[in-house]
């Protein structure tokens, strides 16, 4: 066992990062989407990155299904995977584009933003 | 660019499980497209400086996304109508007889684009009333303008302005969504067409609507009128539905012009 030093974390070992919240910026321009994306040109959309193990937090929210396959893992990780860190929640933004008729649309597209992640 | 790195490396992998066998080969294919669709920087800007939003659509989006950022739904808004796209469409429309009085002035709309699959919950058209520089020409008193539809010429809304007292420039809102709930009666092919009039007091002689600063000549787009339309989608909108329209509407374009190059040359050789 590793023992935690005053901050909680462990020494010794290299410790993959828990499941949570990375930035991920997104810049329509260098997606050469400019031509029909007006506003906005780049957004923080955030990614899910880290490891879904045992236990889980609850701050995952991790459902009934990713618990047992948790648990599974860490009796036999050769026969079950971890988990999957993936966004629970996710919120919209407004995006000013040019259509195939070149009108000027204004949509609130949902699920852009990661609020939140979870092990699913 | 990381997430197409993802799709098109992941795409054929996947196959293997229970996935459609094509998925990843289509959405490899639909990314080769996208790239190859990606006009070089200086079209690119052609491309943005032919279509220039209109302020109003501007502020819109201004708005809701800062009540985005206040974590307010759009929706709450009573001018978004509930509505989570609102499209502008610019008026197609032209003034001609030049030295004739302007009686009736006519307001084109190409609704091609509109979605059938959306639902339609407000639509409003707002035009652009210049301060007539010759408002004396028109007696004084109380104007109405009246929005007709043009194959029906039923009236669909109607404001009453007086020339002397509004003189600074402004948008005149006209509510058109009762055309709207019977969308197919009214459009001829994808053309939607509303036709002005303006009349003084109790009267109903048509006025020229040049005196009342409705005129089109010298109008830069900004200026144009435009038709704004309020939907709500039920599913959820997924954004490479837009590149693919776009990929379609410049595939179309490219074959036209094609198509027109090879007319030419044709005539050329007959000559």
């Amino acid at each position: 066992t590793a023992q935690n030093n005053r901050h909680g974390k462990r020494h010794g070992k290299k410790s993959k990062s828990r499941c949570s919240k990375k930035a991920l910026h997104v810049n329509f321009k260098e997606l050469g989407w400019d031509d029909w994306i007006i506003a906005p040109l780049d957004y923080e959309a955030y990614h899910c990155e880290g490891v879904c193990d045992f236990p889980l937090r609850s701050h995952l929210e991790p459902t009934n299904h990713a618990i047992i396959q948790t648990l599974m893992n860490s009796m036999d990780p050769n026969s079950t995977p971890p988990s999957c860190c993936v966004p629970t929640k996710l919120s919209p933004i407004s995006i000013l584009y040019i259509d195939s008729g070149n009108n000027v649309v204004y949509k609130q597209y949902e699920d852009m933003v990661v609020e939140q992640c979870g092990c699913r | 660019s990381q997430s197409a790195a993802i799709i098109s490396s992941s795409g054929p992998k996947r196959s293997k499980g229970t996935r459609n066998p094509h998925d990843g080969q289509r959405s490899s294919k639909f990314l080769k497209e996208i790239l190859a669709s990606s006009p070089s920087l200086s079209r690119r800007e052609d491309f943005r400086n032919a279509v220039v939003p209109h302020d109003y659509m501007i502020s819109i989006y201004r708005t809701y996304s800062a009540a985005e950022k206040l974590g307010l739904n759009a929706s709450f808004f009573r001018s978004s109508k509930s509505a989570n796209t609102i499209t502008s469409f610019v008026d197609r429309g032209k003034d001609d007889l030049l030295h004739s009085p302007l009686r009736r002035q006519t307001y084109l709309f190409d609704v091609s684009t509109l979605s059938d699959k959306e639902e339609l919950v407000g639509a409003e058209l707002r035009i652009f009333r210049k301060a007539p520089g010759d408002f004396l020409m028109s007696p004084p008193g109380l104007y109405n303008i009246h929005l007709l539809s043009c194959r029906s010429e039923k009236l669909l809304d109607s404001r009453s302005l007086d020339v002397q007292d509004s003189q600074k420039p402004g948008w005149e809102v006209l509510d058109v969504w009762g055309m709207f709930k019977n969308r197919h009666h009214t459009t001829q092919g994808n053309q939607l067409c509303l036709q002005l009039k303006g009349t003084f007091g109790q009267s109903d002689s048509e006025t020229d609507l040049r005196h009342l600063g409705f005129g089109r000549n010298g109008r830069p787009q900004q200026e144009k009128a435009i038709l704004v339309v309020y939907t709500r989608s039920k599913k959820r909108e997924n954004l490479f539905n837009e590149m693919k329209e776009k990929i379609k509407s410049r595939g179309s374009r490219r074959s036209e012009e094609e198509e027109g190059s090879l007319q030419f040359k044709a005539r050329r050789r007959r000559r």
